[in-house]
């Protein structure tokens, strides 16, 4: 699965997410990628989101629309908001995977629950990171 | 005028982490930065967050190391299926592709069903009409295959046939 997320000069935030799903999948098998709130979810007044994972965990606890919840409904940080879905909702019932997330103030963040994840953030300041391990 | 950010993520299907090379490494890096540089040269010119987010996960979808797109993993039938999706958060505009093959990215045809129909998600034969009326490119098999993953459906069937049950989470990602 492969996802950006972004917010642009004038605070819109926006996410994109595209997958062939995993090796040997049932045939017919949906994923959270395409599920808005499970795997992809934007919203200015909260923040961008794009999954990868164990995708019938991220649908059934929609990862994504329940870190925006967070911080939206409880005040939350991106960070924080994005730290327990990854790390205690999807963590503690099977779902392995992390998000990358992007607030309307231009924070990332990238957590993830399992060994890598290879991602990538580069900011205004012109700062280009990749990883793959942490 | 706000500061603009990106990030991405390349999953690469069931890669696991005793077979990572260092060429393998150096490759994954590679198309990480170049995913980031066609997003944030369309930030850098004050385009939008929309644009920025399509064109990354196009170069993604281009890379042949990654799981979407050129280079997707194949199903149990060997065949492949993929999914889609983008959202606005401006608007809360969104739209959403499943179980395609044929648009060279899928993201643009998840981006289509957004910006030409009223509807969030589209499957089957329509969500394909939708990309050819957006005169998206379409590819031959051909184009999507690669070695790498017809070998790690061929491991994994071979498991299967075994009766080995495989915990491993890495095999349960995209």
């Amino acid at each position: 699965t492969v996802g950006a997320v972004a917010c642009d000069t004038h605070g819109t935030v926006a996410a994109a997410t595209s997958t062939g799903g995993m090796t040997a999948k049932l045939p017919g098998r949906v994923g959270d990628t395409p599920l808005i709130g499970s795997g992809t979810f934007a919203d200015n007044a909260t923040c961008a989101v794009s999954g990868t994972g164990h995708g019938e965990v991220f649908i059934r606890y929609t990862a994504a629309s329940e870190i925006a919840a967070r911080m939206r409904h409880a005040g939350q940080s991106l960070e924080d908001a994005a730290a327990h879905v990854v790390m205690h909702d999807l963590a503690e019932n099977d779902g392995s995977g992390g998000v990358i997330a992007v607030d309307a103030k231009g924070n990332i963040t990238m957590p993830f629950n399992c060994d890598g994840m290879y991602r990538g953030r580069v900011t205004q300041d012109g700062a280009f990171e990749t990883f793959i391990y942490r | 005028m706000k500061r603009f950010s990106l990030a991405v993520h390349g999953g690469a299907g069931t890669i696991l982490k005793a077979n990572l090379t260092p060429e393998l490494e150096t490759g994954y890096h590679a198309g990480l930065r170049a995913a980031l540089d066609a997003g944030h040269a369309i930030l850098a010119a004050g385009g939008s967050a929309l644009d920025a987010v399509t064109a990354a996960v196009c170069a993604l979808e281009d890379e042949p190391l990654f799981n979407a797109g050129r280079g997707a993993v194949f199903t149990s039938d060997g065949k492949q299926e993929m999914d889609a999706a983008v959202m606005d958060g401006a608007t809360r505009a969104a739209g959403a592709v499943g179980g395609i093959f044929g648009p060279r990215n899928p993201i643009r045809a998840a981006r289509a069903v957004m910006e030409h129909t009223d509807h969030v998600m589209l499957i089957g034969p329509n969500a394909l009409n939708v990309a050819h009326a957006a005169d998206l490119p379409f590819a031959e098999p051909d184009y999507f295959f690669t070695q790498a993953r017809w070998d790690a459906l061929q491991s994994t069937l071979e498991m299967r046939s075994e009766g080995c049950e495989d915990d491993d989470p890495a095999r349960r990602h995209g």
